[in-house]
């Protein structure tokens, strides 16, 4: 049987799961294509 | 004081990096000025810069709006390892030792914290860490480090490559689940992370296959280890449907990886996990085109593949321990004083705890008998190669009768993993297969007295259970269950044990 | 070690209780396969491995960057888009229309959706636009009339049924959809 400690500390690590975005490749440096403008709000606003 | 020259130094590094493009001069300029001024002269100063790094990596994570860029220094801190092993003229230290010690020294650093936050612990900083550090790696060594203008540098760097993902590999062993449950999911994500998995998989020569194999027979014992059959806590049942998701991935991409080492993941495979069983033993060679199983016209004998042996990455001749000279022995010289010594000592020295299907303690050396199963198998493919058929489908070669002595003189329990064991060869056409096909059919025909039943039972129990899962099916198990089903010598559906559980006789119908 | 051991996993009554069944009969693995992108057919079979993105589905919520080299012939490149020795940016709707309308339709698309918030955002909308395309604001795509049909105005006068060219960001391509639009939904 897994002991509590072990249990809690497995759970713990799925809550914290990293995902695709934690896997991402690291950009450091964001070379900025243009500048913030406002626009409209019907416009995705995710990339 | 030196630490707080450190935590300067680092801070620095983390700011020009924003600034700059990575491969801007002034990030080479920066690495010459922190080596020229003795920042990591030392080994001390090595273990303190990079404890310096890590802690305020893994701070500032823990810091920062959540909605923010949270790993900015951390995904410095890989960069720096990187350009620290590209950049730097080994001369005292290697390459390999210098990886190592900051590895050592970030493994220390993870453990501490691990242990001082306990529930609270949170993995993705270290997680970021290694995953950074691998596509840094990544990017700096596309098409064998053609960015490095130097011609010695650069296949030096080459050579190092396999070095690199296996140093990596010793410590994904390290932070295995058994041994930092609070790491598991990051550890599960990291194993089959783009950036290592599918290079460790293609390494030359399989240099990879070694470590890759250790890490899923890590993930394997764990699970093994906390499966109970009927109550399996969830995050285990989670890492289950990673775990499947993973070895589906590998068997599409790399199905030799799979095909080569399918004895050494079984050993630690969960005999209540049959899909994923069925999953590592269906995997099929790249580019081998094979019959249909169900084709009623179907004989094994005819089929071209089945003249190849199958590769068999870790030799189990290993595993036979002090059987191995008896088992060769009688291989060359049958003598019945062998085969005495042989199934008697098949067993454990204690009971164990199992997880299996209709059993739960397992008092017979598993390993052992899949070693000795898997070894008789290889050396009868190679007589085969060397001599005749004739010399290997013959129930009196000394092949056969080792393997029907196991039964003829075993428990039930010795039998049932005996005929486990030949089950697991019955996989795609190939030599193994149609021996063992050969064996188990001639098994199942031939006229053990008293144990004919039982042992006629496990057979046929043995194939049942790897057909009533969901796909995939063996090629090898359908074909072998297909032969027994047509044969004309018996019929399945008159055998007692079939007709006394109604289901199973429905199913044996229907098939 | 007998067929009666199979017998909680066969019998449908017994089935939760002694073993769980995802792991031992297991499960119908066509999903799974398709969330890892891996085809039925043995045919078209690619890797997958080198754009894995997590062991679970649930964590895989966004494309990771695979493995890729750019060549030093693609770096650095002077005065693309007239912009001399810097890269081209896209910071003044005034000035930058003229650099914005030398782009084919997937490149003003992959920027619309690549950069929102920003003035090149703004830019493709309007360029965009000029090329006949409108912006479907609950769907959120991008569509344009098919030339070889000419849509049926309901009574009214507030929406038209037709034939249109959606361009779809998700599958990266235009197909050609049968449609009721609403004109105070697109713009």
């Amino acid at each position: 049987t897994m002991p509590a400690e072990m249990a809690s500390q497995l759970e713990s690590s799925l809550l914290n799961c990293p995902d695709s975005l934690d896997a991402d490749t690291p950009h450091l440096h964001h070379n900025t294509l243009s500048l913030p403008h406002p626009t409209s709000i019907f416009f995705p606003n995710e990339t | 004081t030196n630490q707080e020259r450190m935590f300067l130094v680092f801070t620095e590094w983390v700011k020009l990096l924003q600034r700059v493009p990575g491969d801007d001069v002034k990030v080479t300029v920066f690495i010459r000025q922190m080596i020229d001024k003795g920042v990591l002269n030392t080994t001390d100063n090595m273990i303190q810069f990079t404890k310096a790094a890590l802690e305020l990596s893994v701070g500032s994570f823990k810091e920062s709006d959540p909605t923010s860029e949270v790993f900015i220094a951390t995904d410095a801190f890989s960069k720096l390892i990187v350009n620290l092993l590209v950049l730097q003229d080994f001369a005292g230290m290697n390459r390999s030792e210098y990886l190592r010690l900051m590895i050592s020294v970030i493994t220390m650093v993870f453990s501490e914290d691990q242990g001082r936050m306990g529930n609270s612990f949170n993995e993705r900083p270290y997680f970021r860490l290694i995953s950074s550090l691998l596509c840094e790696w990544e990017n700096i060594s596309g098409h064998n480090f053609v960015k490095i203008q130097d011609q010695y540098y650069r296949s030096q760097l080459n050579e190092f490559t396999p070095e690199f993902y296996n140093i990596i590999a010793s410590f994904l062993h390290v932070y295995q689940p058994i041994a930092f449950p609070g790491f598991s999911f990051a550890w599960i994500t990291l194993i089959s992370h783009r950036m290592f998995l599918p290079k460790m998989l293609r390494l030359p020569e399989k240099a990879g296959w070694s470590k890759l194999v250790l890490l899923f027979t890590d993930l394997l014992k764990f699970m093994a280890q906390y499966t109970k059959k009927n109550d399996v806590p969830d995050a285990v049942s989670v890492v289950y449907k990673g775990a499947l998701r993973v070895f589906l991935a590998v068997a599409n991409d790399s199905p030799d990886f799979l095909v080569e080492n399918h004895y050494e993941l079984l050993n630690h495979l969960p005999h209540v996990y049959m899909q994923l069983r069925n999953v590592i033993l269906s995997a099929i060679p790249k580019d081998l085109a094979i019959p249909n199983p169900y084709d009623p016209n179907l004989r094994i004998d005819g089929v071209e593949s089945c003249q190849d042996a199958p590769n068999v990455f870790y030799d189990p001749v290993q595993d036979l321990k002090s059987l191995k000279k008896p088992v060769d022995n009688y291989l060359r010289i049958p003598s019945t004083s062998l085969l005495r010594v042989i199934s008697t000592n098949v067993f454990k020295q204690e009971f164990q705890k199992d997880n299996g299907i209709g059993y739960d303690t397992v008092s017979v050396d598993t390993k052992l008998i899949n070693a000795i199963v898997l070894h008789v198998g290889v050396e009868a493919a190679l007589e085969k190669h060397k001599t005749t058929a004739n010399a290997i489908f013959n129930t009196k070669s000394s092949y056969y009768t080792l393997l029907a002595s196991l039964l003829n003189d075993g428990t039930a329990e010795v039998r049932f993993h005996v005929v486990q064991a030949i089950a697991n060869q019955l996989r795609y056409p190939n030599a193994h297969t149609q021996w063992f096909n050969y064996v188990l059919k001639n098994f199942f025909l031939e006229d053990w007295d008293a144990d004919t039943a039982e042992i006629q039972e496990i057979i046929i129990r043995t194939l049942l259970e790897r057909i009533v899962t969901n796909k995939p099916h063996c090629w090898g198990i359908i074909v072998t269950f297909t032969d027994l089903l047509k044969s004309p010598e018996c019929s399945i559906l008159t055998l007692p044990f079939v007709m006394d559980i109604p289901e199973v006789e429905m199913i044996i119908k229907n098939l | 070690y007998g067929l009666k051991a199979l017998l909680p996993l066969i019998r449908r009554e017994d089935q939760s209780t002694e073993y769980d069944s995802s792991m031992t009969l297991g499960i119908d693995l066509t999903p799974v396969l398709h969330s890892l992108g891996i085809p039925s057919n043995q045919q078209s079979r690619h890797r997958v491995l080198d754009t894995f993105q997590s062991p679970w589905i649930e964590t895989s919520r966004s494309e990771v960057e695979p493995r890729f080299f750019v060549p030093e012939s693609f770096t650095n490149i002077p005065n693309v888009l007239q912009s001399g020795p810097q890269s081209p940016a896209f910071n003044s709707v005034q000035q930058d229309h003229a650099k914005i309308s030398l782009f084919q339709d997937e490149t003003l698309f992959y920027l619309f959706y690549k950069h929102p918030g920003t003035v090149v955002q703004e830019l493709t909308y309007l360029e965009l636009r000029k090329r006949n395309w409108r912006y479907h604001k609950t769907l959120k795509v991008w569509l344009t009339k098919d030339p070889m049909m000419e849509p049926v105005v309901a009574p009214g006068g507030a929406s038209e049924r037709g034939s249109y060219v959606f361009f779809d960001p998700q599958r990266w391509e235009k197909c050609q959809r049968d449609f009721v639009l609403f004109y105070n939904a697109i713009m």
